[in-house]
């Protein structure tokens, strides 16, 4: 399988609904410093389960579009991210829409295919096509890469039976 | 436990090796090599896991007294050889090619490009990126102080040229 | 105590924001503003020191919100402003261009080159270096297993354009 | 003032004496992954004062040459960085080369123009021309330049006191 495309909507500096793909096998994201790259990786991150904490010391509200004068707190939108994927080995094309939003209350919200679900049957229907949200280990993210090579022992031992 | 364990280090560990040596091999050069050993090989979950890469040319070298670049290199190889073994449908890099010198640029984006596995990269650099089968461009529109997409298909280029 | 610590303060935080607006202005554009403030403007080792940068058109965002290559200027530009008080006589930086756009390695390679303090710089973008006068070629001998050294003097090719 | 050249002996990955210079006002080091550029920031900050284990993990006999197959045990050789510092502006040329050696014993020495000094006299001539080796402001290590950025609260202060 393979992600075909994705929408973010008001997420982080992307604001109302922006449409990112079609996404090929091998695709890049270019651009200049401060446009928006890291928060596509911080999006795909977060609609794949990842937690808010872990995309650079963010609260859930931080995830949020606003605009420079605005206060956090007062924010009025909702944010979401929609991720498209698509198996063509499966017999007859199976396509999964997740999408996971923060409402204008500070709530999260889990779908698939349009269908509200929890956060646990989220995670679970993800690792039906083998992503794993908590293990992480099909992202690498900006300045952490050296650290994966230095990782020793124990952390690297509980890392493989993460895995496994 | 003891059997899933030991299941996904051996193939990791067997598809580290050849890895390593491929992405490390440059024109002319052999690859350098890389293992995996259990500390504690009756009891795994005791000890810890050791992993050594040491670049062509180069032996015995601690982890930590690796350079910046062959850290990087060292560090995808082990990445690469994980996903051989759970197969995640793709992977997403910010900018891993930081640290890395134009020949390791060259060798990195042609590993990409021929795996097997959708791979979408952040990368600054145009000799990364220019074998691409796709280029995601982001640009910051101030006025409307938004982030926006343009989306540019390399291979209707390749296509024309051939 | 006091005395010494607030003539340093004073004269760090008045350079720190014509820095880093220089740093950060490209053509067209204004540059970005920092600020340096005192927690306990009484006291001031009671409380500690808040550094605040912001990006040209962008406001009121903690450090650890700003993108790589933002956060690589504010801190260029914070160390350039401590310099210009403590003037030690050169400058030692290794690959802190890493993280930078076409852009903004243009912008840093031409303060450093503008700037009173001699600096050596270790880089591995080309639009960085361009601007040195001199430059110091490293490689590895491998059969000699030893690092050699090739110095190219950039300034003579300077010259022998004009 | 400023640095004119530089002399490393058995450092790092520098087999015997290398030479290392003119340096210019803007020099660049440049040259593939592994060549061994970093090597010579470790050099300079050895010469400077900064302590080993500042210099990536290194105890001092990691610091001394050696081949792929020897043993770091049994290395006999003496290892050495000098540096050559100039100062035009005052009145006569002032040239100060500092020199910092790992004897085969493993025991460090100090000399300033040839002449052995005690490491905290070292320290007292490197500050006479504003060099402050505890507090490396005029350092940055590869990978360091973003964290630089981070330093908040008490750690700054601490910082500046330094400085001052
Ligand atoms: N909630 C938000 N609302 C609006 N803008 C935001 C929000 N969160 C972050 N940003 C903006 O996003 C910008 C950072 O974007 P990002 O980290 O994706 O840049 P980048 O393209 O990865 O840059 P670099 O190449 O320097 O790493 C910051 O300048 C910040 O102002
Ligand atoms: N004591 C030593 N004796 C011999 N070689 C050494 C010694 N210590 C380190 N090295 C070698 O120096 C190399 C690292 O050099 P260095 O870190 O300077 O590379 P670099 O040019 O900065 O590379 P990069 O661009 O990847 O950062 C290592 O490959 C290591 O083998
Ligand atoms: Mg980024
Ligand atoms: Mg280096």
């Amino acid at each position: 399988g393979r992600v075909h495309e994705m929408v973010v909507e008001n997420f982080k500096s992307y604001h109302d609904r922006v449409r990112i793909g079609p996404f090929k096998k091998f695709t890049c994201i270019i651009g200049p410093n401060g446009s928006g790259k890291s928060n596509l990786m911080d999006a795909v991150s977060f609609v794949l389960g990842v937690q808010a904490r872990q995309l650079r010391g963010e609260r859930l509200r931080d995830l949020v579009y606003r605009t420079e004068k605005e206060d956090p707190k007062k924010n009025q939108r909702t944010a979401s991210v929609e991720l498209t994927y698509v198996d063509d080995a499966v017999e007859g094309d199976q396509t999964l829409v997740f999408r996971r939003l923060i409402t204008r209350s500070g709530e999260a919200k889990f779908q698939v295919n349009n269908v509200n679900v929890s956060q646990a049957d989220y995670h679970k229907r993800l690792e039906g096509i083998n992503i794993l949200s908590k293990v992480r280990n099909f992202l690498v993210f900006q300045g952490d890469v050296e650290a994966t090579a230095q990782r020793q022992g124990k952390d690297l031992t509980a890392f493989f039976e993460q895995i496994s | 436990r003891k059997e899933k364990f030991m299941e996904c280090f051996q193939k990791v560990s067997a598809a580290i090796g050849p890895v390593y040596s491929r992405l490390t091999a440059n024109t002319g050069a052999d690859g350098g090599s890389a293992y995996l050993d259990l500390e504690d090989t009756e009891d795994p979950f005791n000890g810890g896991i050791k992993y050594t890469a040491m670049p062509p040319a180069k032996r015995f070298r601690d982890m930590h007294l690796l350079s910046g670049g062959e850290k990087t290199l060292a560090a995808m190889a082990l990445l690469f050889a994980v996903q051989a073994f759970q197969r995640p449908p793709f992977m997403v890099l910010d900018e891993v090619d930081a640290a890395l010198d134009a020949n390791n640029v060259r060798a990195l984006s042609k590993y990409v490009e021929q795996a097997d596995c959708q791979t979408i990269v952040i990368s600054l650099k145009d000799r990364f990126f220019v074998r691409a089968d796709a280029l995601v461009g982001v640009w910051k529109n101030k006025p409307q102080e938004t982030s926006s997409i343009l989306t540019l298909d390399l291979q209707k280029y390749q296509e024309s040229v051939q």
